[in-house]
């Protein structure tokens, strides 16, 4: 998982981010098998990358302040892009 | 913008709409003023008409639900996901969710219900996720002031890439004869003005437009021309020296240029020069030799020096002194050919300025061949 910036994120916004990507991003975490974990890294930095993106954050692919003030805004339960 | 998955649409231009419950929120009327209002957001702006329907089946069946509710997306209680919708189709197709954990509301508080049934309405007519932080189909939910809410310009270019423009009004099958609403004896009119060589009546959410020459107004939606102003509006004046129309409603006024919207726009009335206790506009008449535009509110009014850009000292004044005969509450006023015609309900007041007396009285809409 991604560190942010000198602060990492909990497990609880870990496990909050990871349940956002996949209801809003299309983000499957549990079709990773979890021994190529280096492959799961990358998985989750390119979607919090295209979260970020498509939402006009900045584009660091970390699970920073911003990133997750933003993901705990409330929302439309339509997911931002499909697969 | 984006449209949804697979890019679904209503293959027809009616649709139905019918709630099959109500939050225990709010009032049931305000739920379903707030629901209508939000249709006519997009019926604004497209060729559709929605139509309310209180049994059977309807295009779009609209629910408030506690968490899992029967569509294999159940809802997570007070705030994060607050409502979802399905794209145009059958069965659940078309339909809106509203999580009932949240406190809907009418007003700034909790999570206004009108603001959040427009996006989700968007989605149900077809609509994705918009990346402009501008428009109502930006995924996440903020405040906007209801007063001055617009679609944006990405929402419209989206729904409008579904369904186009709202049809141009069709004319009537005797084109020599008018609109018969227009002809209704007790007619009156929000605002009236020239523009250019021609002059604007604007009523609720349309204006006609009429020149000299034609016996015939036009006839369109206001939103068609400037998506962004208000419907209902107060006041109108054309400001021919700057070839601009000002339009005022409640305490803003806008500028429009053609059928441009001026940037920085809309400003504050008190802007102008009015004192706090002025909160709206009735009637506004530029006067070209003058060039001063004077400004009806209740029986008092004042007048503004359009080249100083200020109010004038010593207003308000009593309209009735100065305008004999003047002296019921004015809807609208304009100028024409050194008249001042000023409008209060089905009745029309063609004012002499310089011999300061009313020369007729006629009716509203006497500019139309009724």
């Amino acid at each position: 998982v991604p560190l942010t910036n000198g602060t990492s994120p909990g497990e609880s916004d870990v496990a909050f981010a990871q349940r956002y990507l996949a209801d809003f991003y299309d983000l499957k975490m549990e079709t990773i098998p979890m021994t190529k974990m280096r492959v799961n890294r990358n998985f989750m930095e390119n979607k919090i990358q295209e979260m970020q993106q498509f939402l006009g954050l900045k584009v660091t692919g970390q699970l920073d302040t911003a990133t997750l003030d933003m993901m705990h805004r409330p929302r439309c339960g339509v997911p931002d892009v499909y697969d | 913008f984006r449209v949804m998955q697979g890019r679904p649409v209503w293959k027809k231009h009616f649709i139905t709409y019918r709630m099959k419950n109500y939050t225990p929120d709010m009032k049931p009327e305000d739920v379903d003023y707030a629901i209508q209002k939000a249709f006519q957001v997009w019926s604004d702006v497209t060729p559709l008409k929605f139509r309310k329907i209180n049994t059977g089946e309807a295009d779009i069946m609209i629910q408030f639900a506690h968490g899992a509710h029967g569509d294999y997306s159940p809802f997570d209680g007070r705030n994060g996901i607050l409502a979802h919708a399905f794209g145009p189709g059958p069965g659940i197709g078309g339909d809106t969710h509203f999580d009932e954990a949240e406190i809907w509301t009418k007003s700034y508080k909790g999570t206004n219900l009108f603001l959040v049934a427009v996006h989700e309405l968007g989605h149900s007519l077809g609509l994705g996720h918009s990346h402009d932080p501008k428009a109502i189909m930006f995924p996440t939910y903020s405040y906007i002031d209801l007063s001055t809410f617009r679609l944006s310009a990405d929402d419209i270019r989206g729904i409008q890439s579904l369904y186009g423009a709202p049809e141009k009004p069709r004319p009537s099958s005797k084109p020599d004869s008018t609109d018969p609403t227009v002809c209704d004896p007790n007619m009156s009119f929000d605002a009236v003005t020239t523009v250019g060589d021609k002059i604007f009546f604007f009523k609720d959410r349309y204006f006609w437009r009429k020149t000299f020459r034609t016996l015939v107004p036009e006839f369109h939606p206001i939103s068609s021309f400037w998506p962004s102003l208000p419907s209902g509006i107060d006041a109108a004046y054309e400001v021919t020296s700057r070839d601009s129309v000002f339009i005022f409603k409640g305490n803003k006024f806008w500028a429009i240029r053609g059928n441009e919207e001026q940037a920085g726009y809309p400003r504050g009335i008190h802007t102008l020069g009015f004192p706090p206790t002025v909160r709206k506009i009735d009637a506004a008449i530029f006067d070209k030799e003058k060039q001063k535009t004077y400004f009806f509110v209740e029986d008092k009014y004042w007048r503004f020096d359009e080249k100083r850009q200020s109010m004038e000292p010593g207003y308000p004044k009593q309209i009735a002194e100065d305008f004999p005969g003047i002296d019921s509450k004015l809807d609208a006023a304009f100028e024409s050919f050194g008249f001042f015609y000023f409008f209060s309900g089905s009745s029309q007041f063609e004012f002499d300025p310089n011999a300061k007396k009313v020369t007729h009285v006629l009716k509203s809409n006497s500019w139309f061949n009724c």
